[in-house]
């Protein structure tokens, strides 16, 4: 059982359409895939056609004890791929686990009970390096990194970086981070190549050698509910989260 | 003098890319601005080439009431524009507030001292609606929201507009949406012209005229420390926020 959480604090890389896309991919080569929305902003749950209202049993329900996950789990519209979503009362978790000692370790506990049944756990986190991040960190084993090839791409990873080592060394020695993925690449400016350039530099071999090109078929599909596996089998955004799901499948063996 | 937060809890709709070009291109009219970093990614402090250390004075030691806020803030490369800038430390701020009562009004109590000297305050706001965007929010008159014509973006909006609205009944009644400003925007894509269609429904007459188009060109600037208006002045991308510009200096006499 993998557990990876896709993270990045900068906004707007590419890690709900990622996560959603990756996971679908996943489900096609016959994996058992859940995918886990961490975000308050609940981008991922809408990728599904899942729109929770506030009150309604989701993650945040199932982080303060008060749901079991299993029965806030939903099947999607792909075979094999179930979303356990969330709402935006998420947001209010910081301040209300702020004082317990535990709170580091709220979705660790949840997704415990769920591992038996999946292949694959894939963690959408919010474009922060807050509370709900920390808890995918303690319950994830590996981190996948998006970046945008664009100027500020390399800016916040020294924090990322510190973050998930002060993880790792405090409270999970399992964590490690597996490659830096490069996404929404326009291959037609030289400012996409220099910074994919200098992303390889820092990275040497933990950076996928796929490559998601930017596609407006992959900004279209969420606005159906779908990932790109059932909106567009064949365009570009299907071909390369098809090319990055056989180097992850090829890392199985590994494990 | 106009103090303005933009804002969006999004990621990487063009919050900081706003900031930037739209106060370089009011200073280009003449006007006096401060554009303040209020993201502890530092993303604006980069796009003027400022990148402090841990424990510069930056806007975290002014909120914490050690540095003076006129010690902290620079002149940038363009003449009439300054910039009140932020290191990474500025993320430990949520924790160590936590506790004061005063903690909603630190940001606003730093940048009284600093409003006589300028026309316009600009604030950029990180990727969430927690403690330093409720500080920002605290601190303003107007809010900006900036949005990009894609799927995602009508989905976090309702959240927004509730927290300003509470913001305004708690603790600053003068705080108001001016309006929300369509970035990014690609208008070969059906998507694109589909979501502004909708956000005109949405908005009505609170939808600046001007829209952002997709430029690389703004996109590259960064790398540069320097803004469009000093990057490549002629480009779509400036004449854009040139264009924002007139429609914001024309609200000037409405004030
Ligand atoms: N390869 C791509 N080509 C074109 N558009 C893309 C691509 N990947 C993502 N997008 C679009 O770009 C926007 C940002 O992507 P996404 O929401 O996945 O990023 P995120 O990192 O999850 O953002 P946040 O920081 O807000 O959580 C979305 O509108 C998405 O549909
Ligand atoms: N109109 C545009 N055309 C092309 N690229 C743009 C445009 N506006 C912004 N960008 C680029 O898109 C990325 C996201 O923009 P920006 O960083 O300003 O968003 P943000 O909302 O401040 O992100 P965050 O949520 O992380 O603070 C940056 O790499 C920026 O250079
Ligand atoms: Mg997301
Ligand atoms: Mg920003």
């Amino acid at each position: 059982m993998r557990c990876i959480i896709i993270c990045n604090q900068k906004g707007g890389v590419g890690k709900t359409t990622t996560v959603a896309n990756l996971g679908a991919c996943l489900a096609e080569r016959g994996r058992e895939v859940l995918v886990v929305d961490a975000d308050p902003q609940a981008n991922l749950s809408l990728h599904f056609g899942v729109d929770l209202a506030r009150g309604e049993p989701s993650l945040y329900t199932v982080m303060r004890g008060e749901d079991d996950p299993s029965d806030v789990v939903r099947q999607s519209a792909v075979e094999g791929l179930r979303i356990l979503p969330t709402g935006v009362d998420l947001a209010g978790l910081g301040v209300e686990l702020s004082g317990e000692r535990g709170r580091l370790f709220a979705l660790r506990g949840a997704l415990e009970k769920l591992q038996q049944r999946h292949d694959y756990v894939l963690i959408d986190a919010p474009p922060s390096l807050g509370l709900l991040t920390l808890n995918a960190m303690c319950a994830a084993r590996e981190v996948f990194i998006p970046m945008q090839t664009q100027f500020f791409a390399l800016q916040g990873l020294g924090k990322l970086l510190r973050t998930v080592r002060k993880v790792r060394s405090a409270v999970n020695k399992r964590l490690r981070i597996t490659g830096v993925l490069a996404c929404m690449h326009d291959s037609r400016t030289c400012l996409a190549q220099e910074t994919l350039d200098e992303i390889k530099k820092h990275f040497g071999r933990r950076v996928f050698k796929s490559v998601i090109r930017k596609n407006v078929r992959l900004a279209e599909a969420p606005g159906f509910g779908l990932p790109i596996t059932e909106y567009d089998p064949e365009c570009h955004g299907a071909q390369d989260y098809r090319a990055l799901t056989r180097e992850v499948i090829a890392m199985e063996s590994a494990e």
